[in-house]
């Protein structure tokens, strides 16, 4: 996180906005929301308060505005620059100014207004762009889910290095950014993706491309923003170019890069009994067309040609897969499997049913 | 002009268009009012590129490259990234 030059900060605890006008893309309902809903982001880690007037001079005025408004900084359309706001100060210090002529939505479509609004409002607060690509405060558009959203611990250290912590009896945290040579970095969901690897952690994707060294990391909605953060289970079916993503009972299905229409699904499709809540990890044995799922200590083994469950499963992972008791994720690749479990990653020879080696979870990525 | 341009010099043209406009906006690339006067100073705008591919985490090369225009091309806040 960054402090704006200087460290401006507001003197007092309770401030004031108002919403000068509207965007006529939004209920206005739906626009109050949008920034009830940003403003309490940070009343909700700080001793900070924002109370709404509607006429008067306010602390922060939100304002949508089109190319020059008369502060030196004027919009350039559709696109490109979405809004800006000042540092706390008299006048217009504090205000945030909005490009009315961006596509402003409540959902993954155009821009998110909360999304927007959030981070407009730690500029009016104090904070500088952040150089940490999953804070709220990285300069970038990044749409997530609102109902999802939970401000990341680099932008809860930034505002409360300046308004101190928030009075609630226990300290908010929040998601932190995966470093890809992180040595306790476990991953969620591991899959393969024409030839690429995909390596899935909270709303990130980690993504490994095999002639290259950098690791990629990218917010999963860049790529799925109908996609949820989270995935548990992943796997490719080589034959059919399809990526199947689970999560709790629910999978899609990726066709090449989209996902194909009429999912999510439920999984008792593929036929686990309803006492499967959701899938730990998947891979798919392109030689013999078997998938194996891992639920919990057990696994269930799934034909791909007659698409149903093989009978004889569940069995216990232990039986059949070594020492590997449970599984967070696991995908094949050049005829090994490789369990990730915790930060270890274990090389399975399916063929002599035995583990040929042990290595970190992030032996992937160049570190 | 009566001469058609070539796609290439017009893509690169507005390439650089875009990283003279991106780094005065947000990276205190001061502009330069009098384009027709060379002066005898270092460009600075190679500086500012590599400031900003740093900022990013992105390779810094000081060169307009493809992610660097990638990351240019992206909808962002218009606060500056550094400086008041």
């Amino acid at each position: 996180y960054v402090f704006t030059e200087g460290n401006p900060k507001w003197k007092r605890n309770n401030l004031t906005y108002r919403i000068v006008n509207y965007t006529p893309l939004m209920r206005r309902a739906d626009v109050d929301e949008a920034i009830q809903k940003a403003l309490s982001v940070w009343s909700n880690v700080t001793p900070l308060t924002f109370q709404k007037i509607e006429d008067k001079m306010a602390d922060i005025m939100i304002s949508f505005v089109v190319r020059d408004h008369q502060d030196n900084s004027p919009f350039d359309g559709p696109n490109g620059q979405l809004a800006h706001a000042f540092q706390p100060g008299e006048a217009i210090g504090g205000d945030v100014h909005l490009d009315n002529e961006e596509y402003w939505t409540k959902d993954g479509r155009g821009y998110n207004l909360f999304i927007v609004i959030a981070h407009e409002l730690g500029h009016s607060l104090g904070l500088s762009h952040s150089t940490d690509p999953g804070a709220l405060m990285y300069p970038t558009y990044a749409y997530t889910d609102p109902k999802e959203f939970h401000l990341p611990q680099d932008d809860i250290d930034g505002i409360q290095a300046i308004y101190g912590q928030s009075n609630a009896p226990v300290q908010p945290t929040g998601p932190t950014t995966p470093q890809a040579c992180d040595p306790s970095l476990t991953f969620d969901a591991v899959t393969t993706l024409r030839g690429e690897m995909m390596f899935f952690k909270g709303r990130y994707i980690l993504r490994k491309h095999p002639q290259r060294i950098e690791t990629e990391l990218n917010f999963i909605s860049l790529f799925w923003p109908k996609l949820p953060s989270g995935i548990q289970a992943a796997y490719e079916n080589i034959e059919r170019d399809e990526v199947l993503l689970f999560k709790e009972d629910k999978y899609w299905v990726l066709r090449g890069y989209d996902i194909a229409p009429g999912y999510p699904k439920s999984i008792y499709r593929l036929g686990f009994p309803k006492t499967v809540k959701r899938v730990n990890a998947a891979y798919s044995d392109e030689n013999t067309g078997k998938t194996y799922f891992f639920v919990a200590d057990r696994y269930w083994r799934y034909d791909e040609n007659k698409r149903s469950m093989d009978h004889g499963y569940p069995r216990k992972i232990l039986s059949d897969f070594g020492k590997i008791g449970r599984v967070d994720a696991a995908f094949q690749k050049d005829g090994y499997v490789y369990f990730f479990h915790g930060t270890t990653q274990f090389q399975f020879d399916p063929r002599g049913k035995r583990i040929v080696r042990q290595m970190k979870s992030n032996s992937w990525f160049d570190c | 002009s009566a001469f058609p341009v070539a796609p290439e010099a017009e893509e690169e043209r507005k390439n650089i268009a875009l990283v003279e406009t991106y780094l005065q906006n947000f990276y205190n690339l001061q502009k330069d009012d009098q384009p027709h006067v060379r002066l005898k100073s270092v460009n600075p705008l190679p500086e500012k590129l590599k400031e900003m591919q740093e900022f990013f985490g992105l390779k810094v090369t000081g060169k307009p490259d493809l992610e660097t225009l990638e990351m240019m091309k992206k909808p962002r806040c218009g606060v500056p990234d550094i400086g008041k």
